[in-house]
């Protein structure tokens, strides 16, 4: 554990929090896609698989059972409580196009030809790409509410954390790991956007909109 | 380099 990685877990939990906390005060999950959220729960089920054969820490270990905790969670919110305040006539993303390539390139990519590590090459090579649907739905709708925005931006300093922490494990530990090198790259870029709007408009006051 | 990698990322 290194502190970029430690911070990086902290936005990532942070960024479920602020979901969640988005959701209960404005009653509403409106904005959220919930194909983007119901990808995170593919991500860390495939993923996590190893919680009944590999210990790695209680750290780990609870933090492991918190994402796929909070995951499901949300979905359930989105689908009971706040069930009315979600448009899927604006979630239009296919997620088919995300699914598909991803199972080929995990059957491809992966250190072993094993059930468990294609599936965990499955899911980073789905984490990478799991954020567009919620991405198309604010391209689409062109401005999103501030939390909505305090959400991404933490997901991506999550995303953003871990490069320094894959060079800083390269340089003390010697540990190249290059699919989640590859894929934490590309998704890391997916935010470049985002955030270039979240900087120059939301963090100087404004409403996060597009321009036309 | 995959025998490196340690699998204790989240």
């Amino acid at each position: 554990m290194n502190l970029f990685r430690f911070l990086g877990d902290t936005a990532h939990l942070a960024s479920i929090l602020v979901l969640i906390h988005k959701m209960h005060t404005t009653k509403s999950c409106r904005g959220i896609s919930f194909k983007t959220q119901a990808l995170y729960v593919a991500v860390f089920v495939t993923r996590y698989l190893d919680l009944f054969y590999r210990w790695v820490s209680l750290y780990n270990f609870f933090m492991k059972l918190f994402f796929i905790g909070s995951s499901c969670y949300i979905l359930f919110l989105m689908k009971t409580k706040f069930r009315p305040t979600q448009d899927p006539a604006i979630d239009t993303f296919r997620i088919e196009y995300l699914l598909g390539p991803c199972t080929v390139i995990a059957l491809i990519f992966n250190y072993k030809f094993s059930p468990t590590e294609i599936l965990w090459s499955f899911s980073i090579f789905l984490e990478s790409v799991a954020i567009l649907p919620q991405l198309f739905l604010l391209q689409r709708t062109g401005e999103a509410e501030t939390i909505t925005t305090h959400y991404l931006a933490a997901l991506g300093i999550y995303r953003a954390l871990y490069i320094p922490n894959w060079i800083y494990r390269y340089f003390t530990e010697g540990v190249v790991d290059p699919i989640a090198i590859t894929a934490g790259l590309v998704q890391t870029g997916l935010y470049i956007d985002f955030f270039y709007v979240y900087v120059t408009k939301v963090l100087q006051g404004q409403k996060f909109e597009l321009p036309a | 380099a995959a025998d490196r990698h340690t699998k204790d990322e989240l």
